[in-house]
């Protein structure tokens, strides 16, 4: 995961 | 992904399959709040906008798919399923959970990271999870004692937005300009929402006897 988006959490 | 993360998603799952559980077998939905349900659709469905557009994943597909089915298959039982319905205490589930709608709503729009349509329904669906769980405790502190089974729901749920704090904080000390100020306070409210609920059901569990929450 890129560290700049928190798009691939649940 | 991180142990965190996992932990957190699991414990997520385990509340889901908990509920359903008890719904499914016993045929009861007694002391669980229909309207922090509902709230929980909402927050899926608004979460997951983009689940046939950004592919992350196998396992971060078919989660969204359980986290949504789920949700709506216990709404569906609790409203549709006679048995099931005749256990709702509807009388004292009485929270008015669209009023918490809209203060989510007006913040997603004066507060998000992009204003694009997905990011402010993503971002509106993180504060709604923050507080979908009021009409629940609310619920509890009128029925006062709780089932086991409702019991470990709301300690599993609680849990699993802990687990994902930590899973926040390992990956700002890993992921070079992982910042999501959002996610971390709506998480953090969340998680603190549910510390009354912890303290009364550590109570009961170290004492052994059956959870009662103060009037």
């Amino acid at each position: 995961e890129d560290g700049d988006s928190n798009k691939d959490e649940l | 992904m991180n142990i965190f993360r996992l932990a957190g998603d699991m414990t997520h799952l385990a509340s889901v399959l908990v509920l359903l559980l008890k719904i499914h077998t016993i045929k009861s939905c007694a002391g669980v709040s229909l309207k922090t349900q509902e709230l929980y659709v909402i927050v899926f469905a608004t979460r997951y906008l983009d689940i046939f557009t950004s592919f992350v994943s196998i396992y971060n597909s078919l989660m969204k798919l359980i986290f949504l089915g789920s949700s709506f298959s216990i709404v569906w039982y609790m409203r549709y399923h006679k048995a099931v319905h005749r256990t709702y205490d509807r009388e004292q589930d009485t929270f008015r959970h669209w009023f918490l709608m809209l203060p989510c709503i007006l913040l997603a729009l004066l507060i998000h990271e992009k204003f694009t349509f997905f990011e402010v329904m993503w971002t509106f669906s993180l504060y709604l999870e923050a507080v979908a769980i009021l009409p629940q405790l609310v619920l509890l502190q009128r029925t006062r004692n709780i089932d086991n089974l409702t019991g470990q729901y709301i300690f599993l749920l609680g849990g699993y937005r802990g687990f994902y704090i930590l899973n926040w904080i390992y990956r700002y000390f890993t992921e070079p300009h992982y910042v999501h100020w959002i996610t971390w306070i709506s998480g953090l409210v969340q998680t603190l929402l549910y510390a009354d609920f912890f303290y009364y059901y550590f109570l009961s569990w170290k004492n052994n006897k059956k959870l009662q929450l103060p009037a």
